[in-house]
C-alpha cells in the first residue's frame, strides 16, 4: 500500500482546498520556517485518529481549525483526507483505493468517513490497526522522538518494544 | 507474554545492530536487558563509534546521539513496517556524510515503505525522487509551489524543469 | 529586590522585543509577568511572527521557536555580557534566510563580543571572519586542522588559503 | 577582554597537547560529528569552575580524562589552559594577559593555577565573577538551552531573570 493523496481544507495553516500528490519512492518536503511542512505531518496524525492535542501542538484540539491570518477569516471548520492505494490488500476491504476524511467544526462536532461513507473514529482506527498506521506506530519520526529516545530511562525504552511487540 | 517479548526484543536488536553498522559505516552497538525479570525489565543501549574506545552513550556526541537513536527507532519500525513514514527533520544534527548514509538506507528501503522528509538540508534534497516545496505567502496562509522531479530523473525523461 | 527585579525584567524585555525584530524581520512579541507577587510570578511569552495571527508559542514551527529563544537568551545575555560568547549549533533548525539574519545580528555585536559558532551550515561558515577546522583521525582522537582565513578577508589581504 | 587562546592536554579527545587561537570578531568551529568540537566548548566550562559532571555529559569528572582511543593509551590527567587579554582592564589584576589552568589526575587530584601560580578553584571563580563568565552565565549557550527556554514553565524561565539580576 502506498499514500497517494492528501488534500487539507481549512487545517491549520491551509485555509483553502489543498491537494498533495505523492508517489513511491523518497519525496523531500520543503521550504522555510513556518511555512506549514510540518502542520502537513500534524494532519496525517490527525486524520489517522490522533486525540492527544498536545501531539498537534496545542491545548485544545479546536486549534487545528484555521484561525484567520491578514486579510483571511478563521475556517468554521478543519477537514483532512488521505488517500491510500490499497495495492497489496492490506486493508480489509474490496477497493483498491480507500479515502479517509476527518472534519471537525467549531461547534465541536465531528465527523469520519471511508470513501465518503459516514462512518465513526473507531472505524477508521480499526480499517488501520494492522498495517501499522496508527497515532503509536513509528510511521512518523521526529527530531524529538530521535532525542527523547536515548535519554529517556531504560523502563521507558521498554515500553516502545512493548509496544511493537 | 515472556516469550513473545523475548522474541520482538531478539529481532529488534539484531535490526539495531545492523542498521548502527550502516548508519555509522562500522562500529558496533548492543542493546542489553537490565537486571530482574525480563518481563519488567528496562532496556540500556552501548554503541561505539568506528575507531573509539568508549560505549557509554551519554560521551557521545550530539550527532551521534541522532543517528543511534535513529537506528534504534528504525530497528522498531521494522518490526511493525508501515506502508509510509514520515520523517520530520530528523538529519538535522547530521554531518555531510552521516546525511549520505541517512539517505542510503532509506533508498535501500524504498522498496517496501515509501519515504516522506521534511528537511533543511540540501544534500537530503539532492537524494531524494522528489521535492515538494511549502511556501506561506506574507499573511500567513500555507500553499504548495511546483513538485520537482529529482535532476538525475529528469536526465531520464527530460521531462520539464521548474526554475526557483 | 523587588525593584531591582521589575528594572531587570524591564531592560530584558525591551532587548527581547527589539531582538525579536531584528531576527525575524518583523513581527512582534512580548514578554508578561503572571498573576500574583512579581517576586513570585513566572514569566510568559507571546510572540508574533510577521503576518500571522497567533501568539501562543507553542503553534510555532520548530525553526520559529529556536528563533524566539534565541532573541529570548540574547536579551539575558545582554543584560551581563561576558567578553567571548560560544554558540553550539543553535542554527541547525533555521531556514537560509533566518541563519543570514543571526548572522547579522552576531556581527553587529561583535564590537563587544567575540563569537565562537560551533556549526555545520555552509551560511554560518561563510559569514564567519574565521573557520577553525576540527578532525578526528580513525582512532579516536581529535586534532585541529589550519585555520582559515574567511573568502572576503583574503580577497583584501591577498593571504594563503587551505584547500579541504 | 577577548579569549585569545585554549589549550587542551589530555581533556576528553585531545590526547595530545592542542592549541586554538582566537580572535576577535565571529569565528566558527566546523567539523564532522563526533570530531571534538563540542569537547572544545566542554573545555572552556570546565576551567571556568564548572562542576557538575552532569553538564559535561558524564557521571563523573573523571570521565575529562582522555580514555585511551586505538593505539593510544589513556592519559594520566586533563589540562585546560584558558587565555584571555585583559585589555579593558576588567579582570582584578595588572596583569595585560591573564592565563588560567586547570589539571585533573586520575587520582583525583585537582590543580588549579592562574598564570602559573598556583590557586584555588575559587580564586578562579572570583576572578571572572563580575565579567559575566562562570557556570551561570550565558556565555555558553547551545542548542539544548534553546529547546528547553520556551518548553520551561513560566517559573522556571522566572529563575534565568533572577540569575541574570
Ligand atoms: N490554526 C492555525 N491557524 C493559522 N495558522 C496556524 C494554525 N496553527 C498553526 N499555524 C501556523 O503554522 C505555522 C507553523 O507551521 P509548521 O510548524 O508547519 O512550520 P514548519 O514548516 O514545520 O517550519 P520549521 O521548518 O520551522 O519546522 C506557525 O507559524 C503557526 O502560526
Ligand atoms: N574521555 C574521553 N576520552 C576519549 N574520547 C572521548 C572522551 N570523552 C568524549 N570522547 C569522545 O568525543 C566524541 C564527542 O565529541 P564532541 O561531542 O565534541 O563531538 P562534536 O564535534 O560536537 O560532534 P557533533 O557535530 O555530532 O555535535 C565522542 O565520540 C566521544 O567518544
Ligand atoms: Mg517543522
Ligand atoms: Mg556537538
Amino acid at each position: 500500500m502506498y499514500l497517494s493523496g492528501l488534500e487539507l481544507y481549512g487545517f491549520k495553516s491551509f485555509p483553502t482546498r489543498t491537494k498533495l500528490t505523492f508517489s513511491p519512492g523518497v519525496m523531500a518536503i520543503v521550504g522555510p520556517n513556518g511555512c506549514g511542512k510540518t502542520n502537513i505531518v500534524d494532519a496525517v496524525r490527525w486524520v489517522l485518529g490522533e486525540q492527544r492535542a498536545g501531539i498537534l501542538r496545542s491545548d485544545k484540539m479546536e486549534n487545528v481549525i484555521f484561525a484567520g491570518a491578514g486579510a483571511k477569516k478563521p475556517s468554521k471548520f478543519a477537514e483532512v483526507t488521505l488517500i491510500v492505494e490499497n495495492t497489496l490488500g492490506l486493508l480489509p476491504t474490496e477497493y483498491s483505493e480507500v479515502a479517509i476524511t476527518r472534519r471537525l467544526h467549531r461547534s465541536g462536532e465531528s465527523e469520519y468517513m471511508i470513501n465518503r461513507r459516514t462512518c465513526r473514529l473507531r472505524d477508521i482506527r480499526t480499517l488501520f490497526a494492522d498495517t501499522g498506521l496508527g497515532p503509536d506506530s513509528y510511521s512518523i519520526i521526529e527530531l524529538a522522538m530521535v532525542e527523547s529516545i536515548l535519554s529517556g530511562r531504560p523502563e521507558e525504552r521498554r515500553r516502545l518494544f512493548e509496544e511493537a511487540a | 507474554a515472556r516469550k513473545r517479548f523475548l522474541d520482538t526484543f531478539g529481532r529488534v536488536h539484531g535490526n539495531f545492530q545492523d542498521l548502527f553498522v550502516r548508519l555509522f559505516g562500522g562500529g558496533e552497538a548492543r542493546l542489553e536487558l537490565a537486571d530482574g525479570d525480563p518481563l519488567e525489565a528496562g532496556i540500556k543501549i552501548f554503541a561505539t563509534p568506528r575507531g573509539k574506545n568508549l560505549s557509554a552513550i551519554d560521551l557521545l556526541s550530539g550527532g551521534e546521539k541522532a543517528l543511534t537513536a535513529i537506528a534504534l527507532l528504525f530497528a522498531l519500525y521494522l518490526e511493525r513496517p508501515s506502508p509510509f513514514c514520515f520523517l520530520d527533520e530528523v538529519d538535522a544534527p547530521l554531518d555531510d556524510s552521516n546525511v549520505g548514509r541517512f539517505a542510503d538506507l532509506l533508498e535501500d528501503f524504498t522498496d517496501r515503505t515509501q519515504f516522506l522528509v521534511v528537511t533543511h538540508n540540501k544534500l537530503t534534497m539532492e537524494r531524494a525522487d522528489r521535492l515538494y516545496g511549502v511556501t506561506m505567502e506574507e499573511e500567513g496562509s500555507s500553499r504548495l509551489v511546483a513538485v520537482e522531479i529529482a535532476a538525475r530523473e529528469m536526465e531520464k525523461d527530460d521531462g520539464p524543469v521548474t526554475d526557483d
